[in-house]
């Protein structure tokens, strides 16, 4: 029974995935990152967090909110909002990891 | 937090747009779209000194469409909410296009924010500002700022974005205190006599340059007229529309050469009759008769000496059988009719030369003229060119020529499957072709990619294009190769390109990218590969380009002929 109900830890985990991919197409975060599900896979998962969270924060400044680092309600609702499709950090256009 | 420039921006200010022919709003008008359009790259224009006519030609530097979910660039849509629209940075080809979502329920007159909908106008101001160059900005109210704010009744270009383009293109005050500035494109009127010009005429034909001068902002100038965009009445302003030339006669051409007559070839040399077989009578057999053994009489097979050897003797009467049956008696030996010391005598085999190999390739075979449905040498652009063990193989149509260290493989072009007999039979042409790390070739085919060790076809091969994480929906791709910057492998096809992970099987995740990247080398290219003085070159037609990897632009923005070069032609 609880495997048919998502946890709260899997409803975090699939937020997460949205959040996630929202970071990876407006260029917040680079694509290609681990899998969140092996999170507990040592340093690697430590490294990814911190990514993460650094994704985030860079997010919620660029849109002018809070800074917490955390996916709240601002962070939710800055998400859903219209925008442009567009990345907001431009270093996908970049081959080969040069900076323009 | 301050606007930014992205780095590229347009080498002139007097800006062509149009709205795309083939890709118009399903749910608005078109007029009243246009205009729209227009007052939202007023709004750039008031600021700066970029100007923007509207022609009716999809080559123009902004062309503006509506497309819903995937199509076919880096940015599909995602039907109504979150993603409105996108643009790109200016550059050729799809360089300054702006896309809009048409699953969006736009509004052509600006409304108060709280009912659904957005405000095209809002949005256009925002998607230009990406067509000329700048990025997103941080500062909330700014109109580059990412996410839609709707928009006020008496819009003004904030500062943050006013300065953004003044940044990048002036001021209209420093137009007005030191005049034009070169970065004004030319309006070209060409003298009617010269034949060259019959190009440019073509050019002017195709773009009218009229100064306008909008005035449409605030709509209540007291002569005023309503915008009636391209063409406007030549007689209103005969100035501005210079006479259509008249068309110059067509030069005449000299005839063509006459050839010669073919030269006429010695009698065939007279051959010796063919030998008789030697007779068959005394060939010793290599079986004795086969004897029936009645029931009381011992048979042979069934005790295991049943075979005398040689050595002993027998006083048996069958005959003498070799026990190797294998080696036959020698035949008499025909004259061999090329024999070195044979005056007739001619190799039937490259002779091996001992001269430098040179880095150009030689010409090809000009006395063999091409079967009917050979590709000529000369006079062809490529399907796909590619170095395998370092020799140049060159693909067009089911054929391929060859050319090695010391030049054209002679009795080339042959077919593609006399060498890869793996591949389909009736094999009209390949799409890509390019030697792995692991020495192993890659032929793409459709939809399909064969993978062979030298000639072999590796087990499991062919694959799916989409097996290679490449979309569903791809029919083919345009060129592979290995990078020589970075040795990695990257896929090209219509106006994008991916990168592809040898390791994983699969292309990256942030792929596929827009083939602006490649300055100057456009869209649907036809081949690209790592010739051996370390280039690229990337073809396109009967031309090529040399690829600067470091400035990650082409040589030269002209091509090059391939013939001469490439065929030695």
């Amino acid at each position: 029974a609880s495997s048919a109900a998502p946890t709260r830890s899997d409803r975090s985990t699939h937020h997460s995935k949205s959040v996630r991919s929202y970071l990876q197409n407006f260029g917040y975060l680079k694509k290609g990152q681990p899998e969140m599900a092996n999170l507990l896979m040592g340093d690697v998962a430590q490294s990814y967090e911190d990514d993460f969270r650094i994704a985030i924060k860079t997010l919620q400044e660029f849109g002018g909110i809070p800074v917490t680092g955390e996916i709240d309600e601002a962070t939710k609702e800055l998400i859903k909002k219209k925008r442009c499709g567009r990345p907001d950090r431009e270093e996908g256009d970049i081959e080969d990891g040069r900076r323009k | 937090k301050r606007f930014a420039v992205q780095g590229e921006k347009w080498k002139y200010t007097n800006l062509t747009w149009s709205l795309s022919s083939s890709r118009r709003p399903s749910q608005l008008d078109p007029h009243v779209t246009r205009s729209v359009l227009a007052r939202a790259l007023d709004v750039w224009q008031q600021a700066s000194r970029l100007t923007f006519t509207e022609v009716n030609s999809d080559d123009a530097d902004i062309v503006v469409s509506f497309a819903k979910r995937y199509h076919d660039d880096a940015y599909p849509f995602d039907g109504r909410g979150s993603i409105l629209a996108h643009a790109f940075f200016p550059g050729s080809g799809r360089g300054g296009d702006a896309h809009f979502d048409d699953d969006e329920l736009w509004l052509l007159q600006p409304k108060n924010d709280d009912e659904d909908g957005t405000s095209l106008f809002a949005v256009a101001a925002h998607e230009f500002g990406h067509s000329l160059g700048l990025s997103h900005s941080s500062v909330k109210g700014a109109l580059m700022f990412p996410w839609y704010q709707g928009i006020q009744p008496n819009f003004v270009l904030p500062e943050d974005d006013r300065n953004g383009i003044q940044q990048m293109y002036g001021s209209k005050e420093t137009e007005r205190k030191w005049g034009k500035i070169p970065y004004y494109r030319p309006i070209e009127t060409p003298p009617p006599t010269t034949t060259t010009t019959t190009t440019t005429t073509t050019t002017t034909t195709r773009r009218p340059y009229i100064h306008h001068h909008h005035n449409t902002h605030q709509g209540h100038h007291p002569n005023h007229r309503p915008y009636t965009p391209y063409p406007r009445n030549p007689n209103l302003y005969p100035k501005y529309y210079p006479e259509k030339p008249s068309s110059p006669e067509r030069p005449t051409y000299p005839e063509r050469p006459t050839y010669p007559d073919r030269p006429s070839y010695p009698d065939r040399p007279s051959y010796p009759d063919r030998p008789n077989y030697p007779d068959r009578t005394n060939v010793p057999t290599y079986y004795p008769e086969r004897r029936h053994y009645n029931a009381t009489e011992e048979h042979p097979r069934r005790n295991h000496n049943h075979y005398p050897r040689p050595t002993e003797t027998t006083t048996q009467t069958t005959t003498y059988r070799p026990r190797y049956p294998h080696i036959r008696p020698e035949y008499p030996t025909y004259p061999r009719a090329n024999s070195p010391s044979d005056p007739r005598y001619k190799p039937h085999y490259p002779v091996k030369t001992t001269a430098k190999p040179r880095l150009t390739p030689t010409r090809a075979p000009q006395h063999t003229t091409p079967a009917p449905d050979k590709p000529d040498a000369c006079n062809t652009n490529y399907d796909a060119v590619a170095l395998i063990r370092n020799e140049l193989f060159i693909f067009k149509n089911k054929y391929h020529w060859r050319i090695g260290a010391s030049g054209h493989y002679p009795n080339y072009p042959i077919e593609i499957n006399r060498m890869w007999t793996e591949l389909p039979r009736n094999l009209t042409h390949v799409d890509a072709v390019y030697e792995r790390p692991d020495r192993k070739i890659a032929i793409f085919v459709g939809k399909e990619l064969y993978l062979f060790d030298s000639q072999y076809l590796v087990t499991g091969y062919p694959k799916r294009l989409r097996e290679l994480g490449l979309p569903e929906s791809l029919e083919k791709l345009d060129a592979a190769m290995v990078w020589g910057h970075n040795g990695k492998t990257y896929f090209y096809s219509g106006s994008v390109y991916w990168k592809f992970d040898e390791d994983v099987g699969r292309v990256e995740l942030d792929y596929p990218r827009d083939m602006a990247m490649w300055k100057g080398v456009g869209y649907n290219i036809d081949s690209v590969f790592q010739w051996k003085d370390g280039k690229t070159y990337f073809f396109k037609g009967r031309g090529y380009w040399k690829f600067n990897d470091l400035r990650m632009r082409v040589e030269q923005e002209r091509q090059l002929p391939s013939a001469p070069f490439w065929m030695g032609c």
